[in-house]
């Protein structure tokens, strides 16, 4: 464990506490996707099947519990608890256009032909793309609420971070995994749009709106 | 190539 695979983690972590937060103390999931949401508990269910069949630390292990739980209690609250607040007709992306590509690739491009190493491989190309119903949700109604950024601004952090951790695994422990980098890269580029806007507008207390 | 050593990862 480095620092930045340590501070990502915990980045990680605030996005799921924040947008979980979010929606519980407005009593409202107004302005998210659910969609993405949905998708990123595939991501962890399909990861973490390993927590079945190996042990790696108490870290690890609790990280993914917690990660896996956190996510079905989003999608529980937008879609059953606070569903009346659910914008369902601004959630418009069409996610089989992610799931069937990705799924496809999965298959073809992976280190094992063995189901728990595509489902593996599935999670990570499915994370790197499983933002763009949100995204698309904020272009579409050009504004995002100012938590909302922070909670995108976390989870984008989280996976930039990652590729720093990749180097100095490279240069320390002499290993990379093309499969996590390529797709690592491809979920960062995908943020920079937004932390280009987070820096310009957020952090100076402007709301994120974009021009019609 | 080292995807064994990167299962730790979250």
């Amino acid at each position: 464990m480095n620092i930045f695979r340590g501070i990502a983690d915990f980045s990680h972590l605030a996005a799921i506490i924040i947008l979980l937060h979010k929606i519980w103390k407005s009593r409202s999931c107004a302005g998210i996707s659910g969609k993405s949401q949905i998708l990123f508990a595939i991501v962890f269910t399909t990861r973490y099947l390993d927590l079945l069949t190996s042990f790696i630390s108490l870290y690890n292990t609790s990280m993914k519990v917690i990660y896996i739980s956190c996510s079905y209690a989003t999608v529980y609250l937008i879609y059953m608890k606070f569903r009346a607040t659910y914008d369902g007709n601004h959630d418009s992306f069409r996610v089989e256009f992610l799931v069937v590509p990705v799924g496809g690739l999965a298959v073809l491009i992976n280190h094992d032909f063995a189901l728990l190493e595509i489902l593996w491989t599935f999670s990570i190309y499915l994370e790197s793309v499983a933002i763009l119903p949100q995204l698309f949700m904020i272009s579409k109604t050009g504004e995002a609420e100012t938590i909302t950024t922070h909670y995108l601004f976390c989870l984008g952090l989280y996976r930039a971070l990652y590729l720093f951790n990749w180097i100095w695994r490279f240069y320390f422990e002499g290993f990379f995994d093309m499969i996590a980098i390529v797709a690592g890269l491809v979920q960062t580029v995908l943020y920079c749009d937004f932390f280009y806007l987070y820096v310009t507008k957020v952090l100076k207390g402007k709301k994120l709106s974009l021009p019609a | 190539c080292g995807r064994q050593s990167l299962k730790d990862e979250l």
